[in-house]
C-alpha cells in the first residue's frame, strides 16, 4: 500500500451526496456508498455518518466532462471516478463520471454497466489519505476490477487504512460453538484476523488456558524486532515520514505522531520486501539509505552495490556497484548516508572514513576519504545518520544517538541518549 | 536538441498523455513531447508495466495499450504525482 500523506485527525467522517446522475436511482447509490465505506470501517477504528449537508468531510458528485476542479470526465469508458485525498475543501471529495451507467453488481451478459460499490469502494480509500498499491489484488490497485458483493478488504489495504487510523479491536479467540470438539485449528468467519497483527506487532500472546477457547486464523508469527530495545540499521525521512530500517523490516513514522507526547506506542514494522520490491529476495538487512536532493529518489545501499528507487518502485539498471560512486573496491559496505542540511552535501560513512559525494558529478570528491574525527564526539563505525526536521543532525549507534552541533562541529555536551524513547516514544 | 522518438506513439491510444496523466512522465512536459527522448519514454513505459504487473517490454506492445484502454482510476499511480493533484 501506498500513503499519500494526508489524514483526517478525527475518526468519525461525514458523506454526502451532493450532485446525483441523471435519472438516478438514490435508494440502490446511498445503500452502494454505504456499503462501500463500511468495508474501510469494518478494520479500522473510522466511522462513517451520511448527513443532508453541502459541508460534510467526504462530498459525493456525479459529474460529466469538465466540473471546475481540473480534472475533466471522459465520458464512458478509461476514467470512472477520482477523489480527493484528506484534506480542507475539495479534500476527501469523490467524484464519479455521471455518464457512466451506474449500476448495483455485476452486468450480465447482454447488459452494460458499472458496479458503483467497486468504484466506491476504490476511490474512498484516496479520501482516506492511500494512494494507489501495485499490489494485483489490493482494491487501491488503480485498474477497475469487479469485485464480489460481498467484498472485504484485502489485506494490503487493510494495514494501509490501519497504518493511517489504527486497527479495529476484533477478538483474536473465540468461544466454540456448542457441541464443536476443541482443536488448535478451528477457523472462525472472521476474515480479518490478519490485521490483528498491525495492532499487536509481534507480541501475539499464547493462548489462555482455556479448552473453551480455540485460537482463530492467524498468520505465521513474525519474527520482527522489538522498536523499544532495539538499534537500528538506517533511516531517512522520505517524503515526510520517517522510515527506520532494522533487519528485515521498517518502520514507518508520522512525525507529527512522533512529537505528540500523549502517542501511542509505536506501531509494529513492516516487511521491508512487502513495500521496497526488487532489493534482493535474501535481504537481511539495509546498510544505509538516503533521499537524493536533486530529485527526491532513494538510493539503498546493500553491501558493496546500491539501488535506486523512484518513491518505492525500483529504477531500471540496478544495484550498481559502489564503484560507481567512487567509492574504493575493496569497500564492503557503507555504515550510513546523509544529506547534512548544513551545506546540502552529502556524507557517506563506513567505519573510521567517511566521504562527500558530489550528487552533481554522481561521484564522490577527489580529496576523501577523510577521518570521522572531524565529527567531533561522533564514535566510528555508526549504524545511521540523519537530518531530522528539527534542523539538528543525529548519529546513531547501537541503542543510542548522538545529537550533533553543526555550528560547533561537535555532538552535544549532554552525551548520547537511547534511540527508543526519542525516537519510539518507549517509557 | 529536439529528438523525435523511433518509438511508436501512433495508436488509438494517446500514450504520452496516458503516461503524463498518471504519473509516469512530468505533466509540465505535455506541450512538448518532441523534447521526450526514446529513452525517457521507455522508462515510463516499463514504471507503468512494472506497477501494472505486466511484462516489462518498454514496447507499446499489444498488452500495454490493452492496460492503457482499461477501465480505471483517474488518479495517478506514484506517490510523487499524486501529491500534484491535491494541489
Amino acid at each position: 500500500y501506498a500513503i499519500q500523506g494526508q489524514k483526517w485527525s478525527k475518526n468519525l467522517l461525514t458523506w454526502s451526496i451532493n450532485d446525483w446522475p441523471e435519472g438516478a436511482n438514490t435508494s440502490m447509490i446511498r445503500e452502494q456508498l454505504a456499503k462501500a465505506f463500511h468495508i474501510w470501517s469494518e478494520v479500522s477504528k473510522l466511522e462513517f455518518q451520511e448527513v443532508q449537508a453541502t459541508d460534510a468531510d467526504i462530498g459525493i458528485s456525479f459529474f460529466r466532462g469538465y466540473h471546475g476542479d481540473g480534472y475533466p470526465f471522459d465520458g464512458k469508458g478509461l476514467v470512472l471516478a477520482h477523489a480527493f485525498f484528506p484534506g480542507d475543501g475539495l479534500g476527501g471529495d469523490t467524484h464519479f463520471d455521471g455518464e457512466e451507467l451506474w449500476i448495483r453488481g455485476q452486468p450480465s451478459s447482454d447488459s452494460e454497466g458499472v458496479d458503483l460499490f467497486s468504484v466506491a469502494a476504490h476511490e474512498f480509500g484516496h479520501s482516506l489519505g492511500l494512494a494507489h498499491s501495485s499490489v494485483i489484488d489490493s482494491l487501491m490497485f488503480p485498474y477497475y476490477q469487479p469485485i464480489g458483493d460481498d467484498l472485504r478488504l484485502p489485506y494490503d489495504d487493510a494495514v494501509g487504512v490501519q497504518q493511517l487510523y489504527g486497527a479495529r479491536k476484533l477478538p483474536k479467540w473465540e468461544p466454540l460453538p456448542p457441541g464443536t470438539i476443541p482443536t488448535t485449528q478451528h477457523t472462525t468467519t472472521n476474515l480479518y484476523e490478519t490485521t490483528t497483527y498491525v495492532e499487536d506487532g509481534s507480541h501475539l500472546t499464547p493462548p489462555p488456558d482455556d479448552e473453551n477457547l480455540v485460537p482463530s486464523t492467524r498468520p505465521p508469527r513474525p519474527l520482527a524486532p522489538d522498536a523499544c530495545n532495539s538499534s537500528i540499521d538506517a533511516l531517512s525521512i522520505i517524503r515526510r515520514e520517517l522510515f527506520i530500517f532494522k533487519g528485515k523490516y521498517f518502520w514507518r513514522l508520522n512525525s507529527k505522531e512522533m512529537n505528540n507526547s500523549d502517542s501511542s506506542p509505536p506501531p509494529p514494522p513492516l516487511a521491508i520486501d512487502r513495500f521496497w520490491y526488487n532489493l534482493p529476495a535474501d535481504l537481511d538487512r539495509v546498510d544505509a539509505v538516503y533521499v537524493r536532493p536533486l530529485d527526491d529518489k532513494i538510493v539503498f545501499f546493500l553491501g558493496n552495490r546500491f539501488w535506486l528507487f523512484n518513491a518505492n518502485i525500483p529504477e531500471p539498471g540496478y544495484p550498481r556497484p559502489l564503484t560507481d560512486l567512487g567509492l574504493p573496491a575493496n569497500l564492503q559496505h557503507v555504515d550510513a548516508a546523509l544529506v547534512w542540511g548544513h551545506n546540502g552535501k552529502t556524507y557517506l560513512f563506513t567505519g573510521q572514513q567517511y566521504w562527500r559525494f558530489d550528487e552533481v558529478e554522481g561521484r564522490v570528491e577527489l580529496d576523501y576519504p577523510r577521518s570521522i574525527i572531524m565529527w567531533r564526539g561522533v564514535p566510528a563505525g555508526i549504524d545511521a545518520a540523519l537530518q531530522w526536521e528539527d534542523g539538528k543532525t543525529y548519529f546513531f549507534k547501537d541503542e543510542y544517538f548522538w545529537t550533533f552541533d553543526d555550528k560547533r562541529m561537535k555532538t552535544d555536551a549532554q552525551g548520547p541518549k537511547l534511540i527508543s524513547s526519542f525516537w519510539f516514544g518507549c517509557s | 536538441h529536439p529528438v523525435t522518438p523511433n518509438i511508436s506513439l501512433r495508436t488509438d491510444v494517446d500514450a504520452v498523455v496516458f503516461l503524463s496523466k498518471f504519473g509516469y512522465l512530468p505533466q509540465t512536459d505535455l506541450a512538448s513531447r518532441e523534447l521526450r527522448n526514446e529513452t525517457q519514454l521507455r522508462d515510463a513505459i516499463r514504471q507503468m508495466q512494472r506497477f501494472a504487473g505486466i511484462k516489462e517490454t518498454g514496447e507499446l506492445d499489444e498488452g500495454t495499450i490493452a492496460l492503457m484502454k482499461r477501465r480505471r482510476c483517474g488518479m495517478p499511480d506514484l506517490i510523487g504525482s499524486s501529491e500534484r493533484i491535491k494541489r
